[in-house]
């Protein structure tokens, strides 16, 4: 089962 | 003093269609380079990233930056109010609490001017997120109507959609409670026309998830450009790219769907 990862996660916004 | 002209107020209508299902609101970030927009959706799964450059308008003035937070569905109400060969204009003082939209009919008999309020954007800054372009295992380019078809008629199936490069083509499969759905494009060997080309670039292969529901946000952007770019590598954001003719581009980054 898949589920829905979130974008923040492979961006370090500043 | 901020002014920019577009001829084509068709295009900003485009944008506007291209964004207004993912984003409530935005700021708008002008400089004298141009205007930038990147925003996440509320669910913080994708992220929208505007380009417009400076010198793609008719007629562009930014004196100081400017950010500009504004309601996404007010702007769209404002822009349907242009007529399909109206100029556009947005005129903003530096400091501004409103941002006016001009619109001239090509005969230049009627200009009507809509004022609208800018909002205070609580939201924290997201800076501006750099990528490296070329570090992609797969790029592939197609047409932007065969990518919208695909993802409506694939979205009947199941919630996601699997996206499979190789070096032959690109596979997109959904499944569901009723059955599945796979659909193969093969790497075009001689397109007539450009616009008609499949291509892919792989340095490796790459099979990634991805919502339907954000995938048919994204192909909203599709009358902006014939030829949409995807951008992918295994667990990291799909990035779907259109062209804004020679004035800028619409990149949407897409988390993908990771196994429990």
């Amino acid at each position: 089962k898949k589920t829905q990862n979130k974008i923040d996660a492979y961006f370090k916004l500043q | 003093m901020f002014e920019a002209r577009l001829v084509q107020s068709a295009i900003l209508k485009k944008v506007l269609d291209a964004i207004k299902d993912l984003l409530t609101e935005a700021t708008f970030e002008c400089s004298d380079s141009g205007i930038q927009v990147q925003a996440m959706d509320n669910a913080h799964v994708s992220l929208v990233s505007l380009n417009l450059r400076s010198d793609g308008f008719d007629k562009y003035r930014c004196d100081r930056n400017l950010s500009m937070g504004m309601s996404i569905a007010s702007m769209t109400k404002i822009l349907r109010c242009a007529g399909a060969e109206d100029t556009v204009t947005l005129r903003a003082v530096d400091n501004p609490e409103n941002i006016m939209f001009i619109f001239e009919s090509p005969n230049k008999e009627k200009l009507a001017e809509y004022e609208m309020k800018l909002i205070n954007m609580d939201q924290e800054h997201l800076g501006i997120i750099k990528t490296k372009e070329t570090s992609y295992s797969c790029v592939v380019k197609m047409p932007s109507q065969e990518f919208s078809r695909i993802c409506r008629d694939l979205s009947q199936f199941g919630e996601s959609i699997t996206f499979a490069c190789s070096k032959e083509g690109i596979k997109f499969s959904a499944s569901g409670d009723f059955g599945q759905a796979t659909v193969k494009l093969a790497q075009t060997a001689d397109a007539d026309k450009e616009e008609e080309a499949v291509l892919v670039t792989m340095q490796e292969p790459v099979k990634l998830t991805f919502s339907c529901r954000y995938l048919n946000c994204f192909v909203k952007a599709g009358p902006l450009c014939a030829q949409v770019q995807l951008s992918m590598s295994n667990d990291v954001p799909l990035v779907c790219e259109y062209k804004i003719g020679d004035i800028g581009h619409i990149r949407y980054y897409l988390a993908p769907k990771i196994d429990d």
